[in-house]
């Protein structure tokens, strides 16, 4: 038999509300939807018995790949070089950051490596404070000034301090932003330029609907996201925000939150989420 | 765009003396994609665009009006109808305590409210009941502090912090309670959860629901409400580019009304809900 046009639609409408009901945006389904058609329609398989069951697979496996396009391996993170390893966290309101980068810290620090957490984050209440309750709970150097003061500064002071004391990792927190705030994300470019990071990590929350897609394309576009850290995949079980963002900006995912404490963080696997997604 | 594709279907009907199947058909595609793209929950989503379908099917459009304005008037009553009964809160004494899941908003809508009850006249007072994330007191105590409002609780235990506040705050009329981030699945959290709405009896169990949540809000929102019994839904940062449809599960699932929504982050940035703009930029 041969595939056609009409059973790839019966079949992906079932497969489409099942990546939908899993957090994929809707246009990534699409784009997945476009790419299963150029592979399908025309395909010669056994038998007519055969055509879902391959429609299926053919999804899985593109949508694997579409996760395992861009790799990161957590070892880039060890890599000594001359200097320290400079790392800037940014993200949209609440999705985990600064959480994020005490788990980080905790993760590199069990690696043998000296860790700076930087408190750029000078507006939100407690914000520093949050920060330095970790700082003070893993026994890393904390560098922040006043509340209300210039983030670009905090982060700037973080890794002239690493350098000088020869400290291995500088973990930048920021101030959450809405990508559509202007001001916000013209603040971030300033960071960067500031500071020089040698990694922008994108913290993203797995909750996010359809809003991840603009997110992640807004946030890259005006500073370059290398990597992705997805949060809270112990709440929304599923994971498919991993593959709007992915299919979005093309970065790969280079760790999920699993949790609060500081060993929730795991590196990521492809595989793992798609099978969560057709679980 | 969605929103253009819906357009264009809407001004076929505007053309028409009655409207065919096929372009029913249709129009009820464009607004299937459009809740969809605006993170309203799969299975509710497609209900609502099978109700509109039929009724845009079997209902007459009344004398006088046209055929795009009578299918506008049934998407348009559905889709607010989708948003339950709408109920305000009443400026006057109460106590209050704020719910939801990790970084929704939940401390800075205390402080929000605390200053939305002050612009009332009345007197509030601030409950820290979040023992677990650092600083989370520290947090609310530089929001009250902001409003010259008195702040109680923060410790070890959510209960003592709790009746530290019944205590403490009694005297003032509104007593406003912010809980620790939590979800459906984390056992003890939902159990402190029921512990604290047990010794404080608030008068209002505000679910805060961020924005961006896509398809958990309503399997979270049905959690927290059979938890605890929510009364009403606060629908943060709604400043940014998300729909905000996951408010429509929720609601769905709580049979409670968004009382407020959340415009930014500084503590006037709370607005109630307007359900026409809502819907109207929620289908985009
Ligand atoms: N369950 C769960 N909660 C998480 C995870 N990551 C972060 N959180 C929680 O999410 C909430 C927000 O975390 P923060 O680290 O303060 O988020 P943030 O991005 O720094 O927030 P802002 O700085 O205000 O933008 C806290 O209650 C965290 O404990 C995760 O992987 N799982
Ligand atoms: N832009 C915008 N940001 C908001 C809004 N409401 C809250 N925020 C921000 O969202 C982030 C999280 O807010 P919190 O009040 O700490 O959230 P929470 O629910 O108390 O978090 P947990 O206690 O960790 O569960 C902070 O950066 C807030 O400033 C809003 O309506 N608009
Ligand atoms: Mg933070
Ligand atoms: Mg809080």
């Amino acid at each position: 038999a041969v595939v056609q046009a009409k059973h790839l639609e019966n079949v992906m409408w079932e497969l489409e509300l099942a990546l939908l009901e899993s957090d994929v945006a809707m246009e990534a389904v699409e784009a997945l939807k476009a790419k299963l058609q150029q592979r399908l329609v025309g395909l010669r398989v056994a038998s007519r018995g055969e055509i879902a069951p391959t429609i299926e697979k053919a999804l899985k496996a593109s949508l694997v790949e579409l996760l395992s396009l861009e790799s990161f391996d957590p070892q880039r993170l060890l890599a000594r070089g001359d200097g320290p390893l400079v790392i800037a966290f940014v993200g949209v309101n609440g999705t985990g950051k600064t959480t994020t980068i005490a788990r980080l810290a905790h993760w590199l620090q069990g690696q043998g490596r000296s860790v700076v957490l930087a408190a750029a984050d000078t507006f939100r209440a407690g914000a520093i404070e949050q920060l330095e309750i970790h700082a003070n709970k893993l026994g890393c150097k904390f560098i922040a000034h006043q509340s209300g003061g210039d983030p670009a500064a905090v982060a700037f002071d973080a890794v002239a301090h690493a350098k000088a004391k020869h400290r291995d990792v500088v973990l930048i927190d920021t101030a959450g932003r809405m990508q559509t705030n202007t001001n916000l994300m013209d603040e971030m470019v300033k960071i960067q330029r500031v500071a020089k990071p040698d990694l922008i990590m994108f913290v993203g929350d797995a909750l996010a609907g359809n809003d991840a897609v603009e997110q992640a394309r807004k946030f890259h576009a005006m500073v370059g996201i290398d990597a992705v850290i997805l949060t809270k995949l112990d709440v929304d079980a599923k994971g498919g925000t991993a593959l709007s963002i992915a299919s979005a900006i093309g970065r790969p995912i280079a760790f999920v939150g699993i949790g609060q404490d500081y060993e929730d963080l795991m590196p990521f696997d492809a595989a793992w989420i798609v099978e969560r997604i057709f679980a | 765009s969605l929103s253009s594709a819906l357009r264009a279907t809407m001004r076929k009907i505007a053309g028409a003396s009655h409207i065919s199947p096929e372009l029913v058909k249709e129009l009820v595609r464009d607004i299937q994609r459009a809740l969809l793209q605006a993170d309203v929950n799969v299975k509710l989503a497609l209900d609502l665009s099978k109700r509109i379908e039929s009724r845009a099917l079997e209902e007459k459009a009344p004398a006088g009006m046209t055929a795009r304005e009578h299918v506008v008037r049934i998407v348009h009553s559905e889709m607010v109808g989708a948003l339950g009964v709408p109920r305000e809160l009443k400026p006057g004494a109460q106590k209050i305590m704020l719910v939801g899941l990790y970084g929704q908003g939940k401390t800075t809508t205390a402080g929000k409210l605390a200053k939305w009850f002050q612009s009332k006249g009345l007197s509030v007072g601030l409950t820290g009941a979040d023992v677990h994330r650092p600083a989370a007191f520290e947090q609310l105590s530089q929001l009250a502090a902001q409003l010259n409002v008195p702040v109680a609780g923060g410790g070890s235990d959510a209960v003592a912090a709790a009746k530290a506040g019944l205590t403490e705050l009694g005297e003032l009329e509104v007593q406003i309670f912010d809980t620790a981030g939590r979800h459906a699945l984390d056992t003890d959290l939902i159990d402190e959860m029921k512990a604290v709405a047990k010794v404080i009896q608030p008068d209002e169990i505000l679910l805060v629901l961020d924005a961006t949540v896509g398809q958990q809000a309503g399997p979270q929102a049905a959690a927290f409400h059979e938890a605890v019994g929510v009364t009403g839904v606060v629908l943060t940062k709604l400043d940014g580019s998300a729909k905000g449809g996951g408010a429509l599960s929720a609601v769905a699932e709580t049979q409670a009304p968004v009382m407020f929504v959340g415009t930014g982050e500084m503590l006037d940035a709370l607005e109630r809900l307007e359900p026409d703009r809502f819907i109207s930029r929620l289908l985009g």
